[in-house]
């Protein structure tokens, strides 16, 4: 049985596409078997590991409407052991769409437990709001892995989301909880970061993890390879961050 | 009348609520008189102003379910001649009950028309989606003012976003344009940002601003004060940028 991590926060720009995409790609590295599902209308995570829009044309709208399954949406990526189900606009649609269907939270999760899904990890990026998609992310997950970026706004919105996810663990999905906290885009040069990551530790002790992913140009150029960080430049300070989450999230679940 | 703007862009992160807050207090500073609502359930513009949660009794969310005036839910701020209708996380609820309501899309630009608003300017910031929220927004404002941060995810976005303005424009709101795209976050120590300075400007010519915003902690540093740039640091570089920015606003609509 696949564990199930969508990667969320309500915050932009945080750094949720790229912790998606990178730890995703970590963990095949290391053997798993993984499937990414980008669950958010921009494409980013698609667009990141170099899915072209002709290579688009089952995606994540035709999964939570319906019209397709898992395995018919999921494409091979440039990494073994990863595929993706890719996004598209038409996702925004689904927005809509979804509110007046029969279980509308749980079309994802519904989807999910229809066939038998024979990776070890499913991650689940997610877009930039609490809406319908963002919900069926987390209702179809076992836990949600939270990329904070060390800046005062999404310092103020964590305490937001832990509330929403508590209050869907209540209504829809009993074995939700909070799989941890990644900081992202650390930089020593400046106190606001140090700041910030104080303020969470203490705010959520061990939760937060050890790994802190540093603020690193190489990360934001990868993207335009249509290639992870990993793949691009492997030796960089960021990708090597993600290489030691992975590790660390492997570690916090006995697996390593 | 007052000239309405839609702070806009569905990418997370890009500078939308920093532009709107240091924009609306240029101009205030200038001498114009300006509305700044926060659409956006994160409430950043809101935080970002100072403005505490217990001054959020009435917020845009009555507005747009029509429970109260837009004067009613304006809260005055520390800096003269700008007033703010605030946001909480109540508003993620009207994304759902705006759904089901009649003129679901023009409750916003109701409200600005029903009362005679005394201002100069009406900003609005949006939240990172294309959802009924942003949607009220573009069918209320005059134009679109899109920050824009110079990384390649922020760029893949900006045909998609003009797309739905055109949308927009044809479906609900013919006087819809594009006031300005305005280059956030531009960092001069790498190639990405001038990269996609330069892509841009050839793509939209004059469509973006001479002024660019530099990356400048003390942007960010701010907030956690509850007060825009301009009064947090009116000497550091993001808010001479921002002073930049608003003249060159007001001289493109010959008001200089
Ligand atoms: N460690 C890092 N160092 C430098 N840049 C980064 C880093 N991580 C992400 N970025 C860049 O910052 C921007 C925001 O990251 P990303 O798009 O992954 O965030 P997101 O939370 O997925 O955004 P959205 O809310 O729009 O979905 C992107 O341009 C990305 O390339
Ligand atoms: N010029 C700048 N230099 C450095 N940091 C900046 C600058 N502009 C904004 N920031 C910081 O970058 C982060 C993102 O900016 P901001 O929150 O304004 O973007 P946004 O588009 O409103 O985000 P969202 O999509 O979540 O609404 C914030 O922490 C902000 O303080
Ligand atoms: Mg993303
Ligand atoms: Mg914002």
């Amino acid at each position: 049985v696949p564990r199930i991590i969508a990667i969320a926060n309500q915050k932009g720009g945080v750094g949720k596409t790229t912790t998606a995409i990178n730890l995703a790609t970590a963990l095949a590295a290391s053997g798993r078997c993984c499937l990414l599902i980008d669950a958010d209308p921009q494409g980013n995570a698609s667009t990141g590991l170099g899915i072209d829009q002709h290579r688009r044309s089952i995606t994540a709208y035709e999964v939570v409407t319906g019209t397709a399954t898992l395995r018919q949406a999921s494409v091979a990526t440039a990494i073994p052991g990863l595929a993706v189900v890719p996004a598209t606009v038409d996702l925004i649609g689904a927005e809509l769409e979804l509110v007046s269907l029969p279980r509308r939270e749980y079309r994802l999760r519904d989807a999910l437990q229809i066939e038998e899904i024979t990776r070890d990890y499913v991650l689940i990026d997610c877009p930039p709001s609490l809406g319908l998609l963002t919900l069926n992310a987390l209702v179809a997950a076992d836990s949600v892995l939270v990329p904070l970026q060390c800046e005062f706004f999404a310092l103020q919105g964590l305490s937001q989301l832990l509330r929403s996810i508590e209050r869907i663990r209540q209504s829809f999905n009993p074995r939700l909880g909070v799989l941890g906290v990644v900081l992202t885009m650390f930089d020593r040069r400046n106190n606001l970061s140090e700041q910030v990551a104080q303020d969470v530790r203490s705010f959520l002790g061990a939760t937060v993890y050890d790994t802190v992913i540093p603020r690193n140009v190489r990360m934001s150029e990868a993207p335009s390879h249509g290639q992870p960080a990993l793949l691009y430049d492997f030796h960089c300070a960021g990708s090597q961050a993600y290489i030691q989450l992975a590790r660390e999230v492997l570690r916090r679940e006995g697996a390593l």
